[in-house]
């Protein structure tokens, strides 16, 4: 059940284009399809990496190099995933690093290797071949060695030494509950190797890549997309759906409580995992649970495991990347809920002009827009499609990208942005002192139609 | 909703997070768009991978292949004017009205409801042990003018603000419930004249509750629509 995209680490939208003089060495395969395009490479010695095209139709090209900078050159194509072997892009190994394929030619003590297949100024018995990557003098393990990947050296005085290649365990360490980890473990604690995330067997599972973005759940590597205590993979043994990862614990000291910069007290910005106040009760009054005890909620979240999430307390907090910061509650019948009387913070930048009544006759040169993303020009149409322009409003005094307010619009000056996300915004200019237009007392009939209609009749079926 | 009955609200969508759960209401002004509050949502600025509405049942977690449910990915989220705290969603596709989802009526631009107005508030929220939070409550409310809640608040209700009365026994949205709507009657219409957003307190006894005034904001509302 393991899938030959294991051995892969993929780049989306990218694909790896050979120079001129070598572009025949790509070899087309019409017709595969991806598990089918890896496998086909994987048994093929001199394949080192392949461009899959998914559109207009699946078209696997098998490259002999990896994206190395010499041979081929990698550019952006949002039809095509380029897939190189791990063992050729990874700066890490993994085990002994028997099957390590980098690049490095200096050994612990920065001398230059020889050539594998030179016999000078150390006479050996290896010599290469297509299949046992004694490449030019790159750093390699042929005999299995518990170091791991070494070399013989171009002094004469040293015949060999270890070139101190890190294991992938050490080369990413990870802090707190390793959330951030972005590294290429893709074994688990016990060697398990990992499913990749954006396939479903043999565990299905809810966290594909495109609906955690966030996550980085890349390839197969560990990751800790669920706020667990260390990063986890589901495994390729049917047997175990998942498992943790075993990644060595960064040693720096962590940041003193409170003193990071990003840390809010009587707010919070995105998710508020930053949130360092003292909420500590439900929007309806009710006390939150403490986080070092276990009832009337049993959890996970022991602070001392997710020491940086600031647990303190009965504290409202976001240890686990929810929509906001929340608790568990101190009655049996609610487990968790979100804190969201919590006010969130300002994210407007500092207005740099104000505007009269409604701002329709500003005429100032602000082209920010209140997040700050620059305006887009009132004549152009990227990003952005414009409906409201200097054609449609001649007398708008539609200029450049400067704030405006052509369609009188009450809420102030705007522009569309440069934003592909964000078509228009309001400006960062607020109304000038004291001005403000008053509300319309009541309207006398007002008819609506197509809309606001109920079936009012009493519906008990409707009920289980 | 604490203190109300199960009922109908076409036009109250349940938003969804990443793994599937209610965490805030929503009101359908438009087969593509949803009103909500930003209170809900971390930011205005990024896509809304697996977030979605759902519409057309009574029931917080339908059960698979349950007749009439939507559910919607949402494919866009706009912050309204700053002091609004207002977001609107765009969903991936219309959706289908008929008897079980339909669009509320939006009021007349900066239009005061008058005091006293039969208005509802719905949602699957927190009910602190007065309903079922398996299906949607719906809760009544009359409107009080903004002197007589400031009267309560001290002064800190604003002109963008709204309040309905909650009688002594308390009635009042509550967790889960925010961003969804305050409808009011206007002839045989339903009209959104208010959304719900946080306070301090759920359906606290004679405290009045506080909505975000829509009528403020329609010009807005239409323009994102239109844009």
């Amino acid at each position: 059940l393991r899938s030959s995209l294991n051995d892969y680490q993929r780049s989306e939208g990218r694909e790896l284009v050979p120079t001129a003089w070598n572009a025949a060495r790509m070899q087309m395969l019409p017709g595969l399809n991806l598990e089918e395009c890896a496998s086909r490479c994987s048994q093929s010695q001199d394949c080192r990496a392949f461009n899959y095209e998914i559109r207009p139709i699946g078209t696997c090209k098998h490259l002999p190099w990896v994206a190395d900078g010499s041979n081929a050159e990698v550019k952006r194509n949002v039809n095509c995933d380029l897939y190189e072997k791990k063992v050729y892009v990874r700066k890490c190994i993994v085990g002994k690093g028997e099957d390590y394929r980098g690049k490095v030619f200096t050994t612990k003590s920065g001398l230059t290797c020889q050539q594998w297949w030179s016999k000078f100024p150390h006479d050996h018995r290896w010599t290469p071949s297509p299949t046992n990557g004694l490449e030019l003098n790159y750093c390699r393990n042929p005999d299995g060695d518990r170091i791991g990947p070494w070399c013989y050296t171009t002094d004469p005085e040293r015949r060999y030494e270890s070139c101190n290649i890190p294991q992938c365990k050490d080369e990413v360490c990870i802090t707190c509950n390793g959330e951030d980890y972005r590294g290429q473990v893709d074994h688990t604690e016990s060697g398990k190797e990992c499913q990749r995330w954006d396939q479903q067997f043999p565990h299905q599972h809810i966290y594909q890549p495109e609906k955690y973005p966030d996550k980085s759940l890349d390839d197969n590597y560990c990751r800790n997309p669920d706020a667990s205590p260390v990063p986890w993979c589901y495994t390729t043994d049917p047997e175990t759906e998942r498992e943790s990862c075993d990644i060595s614990k960064c040693t720096e000291v962590l940041v003193e409580k409170g003193q990071r910069s990003s840390f809010t007290t009587n707010c919070f910005r995105g998710r508020g995992e930053d949130y360092r106040g003292k909420v500590n009760e439900t929007a309806s009054g009710i006390p939150c649970q403490r986080w070092d005890i276990q009832v009337p909620h049993r959890h996970p979240f022991i602070p001392n495991i997710y020491e940086c999430k600031g647990l303190e307390e009965n504290y409202c907090r976001n240890p686990d990347g929810s929509e906001a910061p929340w608790c568990f509650t101190s009655v049996p019948e609610m487990r968790t809920v979100l804190c969201l009387q919590i006010k969130r913070c300002a994210d407007d930048i500092e207005a740099e002009d104000c505007y009269h009544e409604n701002g329709k006759n500003y005429r100032g040169v602000v082209r920010k827009t209140r997040k700050g993303i620059t305006c887009q020009k009132w004549n152009v149409n990227t990003p952005h499609q414009t409906r409201i322009n200097p054609r449609t409003h001649p007398d708008a005094n539609l200029t450049e990208n400067y704030c405006r307010n052509p369609d009188g619009d009450q809420h102030g000056p705007w522009c569309y942005t440069t934003d592909p996300k964000t078509e228009f915004d309001y400006c960062a200019i607020k109304q000038c002192a004291g001005e403000k237009v008053p509300l319309t007392e009541t309207v006398e009939t007002v008819e609506f139609s197509e809309c606001g209609k109920r079936d009012d009749r009493p519906q008990p079926t409707r009920l289980r | 909703i604490v203190n109300g009955i199960p009922g109908n609200s076409p036009w109250t969508v349940s938003l969804r997070d990443r793994k599937g759960n209610h965490f805030c209401g929503g009101s359908m002004v438009n087969p593509r768009w949803v009103i909500s509050t930003k209170q809900c949502f971390s930011s205005c600025y990024v896509d809304l991978p697996g977030y979605s509405a759902m519409m057309g049942t009574l029931f917080r977690d339908p059960q698979e292949g349950e007749p009439g449910v939507q559910t919607i990915p949402l494919t866009k989220i706009v912050c309204g004017p700053s002091e609004s705290q207002l977001v609107m969603l765009q969903l991936e596709y219309p959706a289908q009205f008929n008897e079980r989802v339909s669009q509320i009526c939006l009021p007349p631009e900066r239009y005061i409801v008058p005091e006293h107005t039969k208005c509802e508030i719905a949602g699957w929220g927190e009910t602190r042990g007065t309903g079922d939070e398996t299906v949607l409550n719906v809760a009544h409310v009359p409107v009080i003018s903004n002197t007589e809640c400031n009267k309560y608040f001290r002064g800190r209700v604003r002109e963008n603000e709204m309040c309905t009365n909650s009688f002594q026994a308390g009635v009042g949205a509550c967790e889960k419930d925010y961003g969804g709507p305050l409808a009011c009657q206007n002839a045989d219409c339903w009209v959104l004249e208010g959304v719900i957003i946080p306070m301090r307190r759920c359906g606290h006894p004679g405290q009045p509750n506080i909505f975000i005034r829509v009528s403020v904001y329609v010009d807005w509302i239409k323009k994102v629509m239109e844009m």
